[in-house]
């Protein structure tokens, strides 16, 4: 089992688009996976078509509380070999709630060790910030991918991840690995797509994903129908890119 | 003096590009206006092209700490009659330390008091969430622009954000008001932003500028090169968006 962190403190970078589509080609595959939506805002989990309704009942915020088990949590997401464990709102409370608690950082890693053996892979969708809930979802992760937007903002922020990250591998999580680099919404027709692609290869050169994702509508209109784009356009480019990514990735770790 | 937030929890909105360049568009109109970076990934600082080594001396951080005097934390910011309060990645900290402190709500309140007179408008560049930091702006704030990307999950969150919104309103800053809903990155070849476009002005009717944002590189690239999209590119299409919503703006305000 992989426990992998989708990370980047940068906002509408493409967390939540990486961990559905992600998430559900690596279930094409037919390799068990669990997506855990560790952001308030509850984007994974609106974005799979699971009603508000639904999601306030069963969340990992009923799961930190302790007032229920991770395994009772879970849901089904509408593709086979892929499960959720959803949020909602309530998460917000959370942050706050937990810097009082002893060992405020291990909360997520001791309650995902109640699944092992259960996912062959279990992805980790972080809310736009270095807050409690990030850190939870670093220190119980093997592996961070960091989506990054190829514009100029967004490569600003990756020095303070980095060093975040490196916190985190001395004090909490020494066996945590950068798993890649992933350029999304990459436009060829733009000049700063390139320079930022360019300048990413230079600085991280052996840490970026040779699969990018480029910038297609069709992944912004599947959330919309509660899909992953693999269902939603299957012969989309965004699609082919995601399943791309997953073969990538599988191919690095070694599938079953 | 008018305090403007420019919040959205959902993340890569605009928030940062509508700080700057309405800032930008406000000062063109030589209304004297001032910037405050409230986010502590620090966009709006490195959108204007204040070095990390200048900020790190004066920010919004040392401030709050109260080691230094906002009067004596201002700097130019290479745009006549805009004046910048610069932020830095310290300001992470300030969420976990300001939790024990007293009236933790309002010290950025009283913080901006100090420069009554001085301004015509002060724009305040909220972080993605609705943590301390955010709280702290819309407590200071007379109002509230809430730039929303046209699309899905960014019309999502704004129903949280609202309730935000009124939690404020009846707790902390009873003259809160809406100063309206900002679409960007409107891409009229693509369904999903006439839908979203069309969703939002049903909704929140009256409450949405008639000014739209389109998208549009040159607000892309302006960033890398530390100045607002109105000195980097005046014809552009991006600066006479954001020229037309100042004027709209100061329209409903009335200007001196
Ligand atoms: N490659 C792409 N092409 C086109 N649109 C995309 C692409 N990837 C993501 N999007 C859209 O861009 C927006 C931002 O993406 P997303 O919400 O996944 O980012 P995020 O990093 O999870 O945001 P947040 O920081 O708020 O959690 C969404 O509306 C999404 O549908
Ligand atoms: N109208 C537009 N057209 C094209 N690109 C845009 C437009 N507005 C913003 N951008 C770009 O989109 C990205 C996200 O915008 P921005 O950083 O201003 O959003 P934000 O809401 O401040 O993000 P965060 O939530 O991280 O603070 C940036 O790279 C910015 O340059
Ligand atoms: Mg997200
Ligand atoms: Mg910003």
């Amino acid at each position: 089992m992989r426990i992998i962190a989708i990370a980047n403190q940068k906002g509408g970078v493409g967390k939540t688009t990486t961990a559905i589509n992600l998430g559900a080609a690596l279930a094409q595959r037919e390799l068990p996976t669990l997506l855990v939506d560790v952001d308030p805002q509850a984007n994974t989990t609106s974005g799979l078509g699971l009603e508000r309704a639904a999601a306030r009942e069963r969340n990992l915020y009923r799961a930190i509380c302790g007032t229920a088990s991770v395994a009772n949590l879970v849901v089904d997401s509408g593709v086979p070999h892929l499960r959720l464990l959803p949020s909602h709102a309530d998460l917000i409370g959370a942050e706050v709630e937990l810097v009082q608690q002893l060992a405020r950082e291990r909360i997520l890693k001791r309650l995902l060790e109640d699944l092992s053996g259960q996912y062959r892979y279990i992805l980790l969708d972080c809310p736009p910030s270095l807050g409690l809930l990030t850190v939870n979802a670093l220190t119980a992760a093997h592996s961070l991918i960091i989506p990054l937007q190829c514009e100029y903002y967004a490569l600003e922020g990756l020095a303070q991840l980095l060093k975040t990250v490196k916190l985190i591998r001395d004090n909490l999580n020494p066996g945590l690995e950068i798993e890649g680099v992933l350029l999304t919404m990459y436009d060829a027709r733009t000049n700063i797509s390139e320079q930022v692609a360019r300048e990413v290869r230079e600085h991280f050169r052996g840490y970026v994903f040779n699969t990018v994702i480029p910038r297609n509508v069709r992944l912004a209109e599947a959330p919309s129908h509660g899909k992953p784009v693999l269902t939603y356009d299957p012969s989309s480019v965004g699609s082919r890119s995601y399943a791309a990514l997953a073969e990538e990735l599988v191919g690095r770790n070694g599938a079953p």
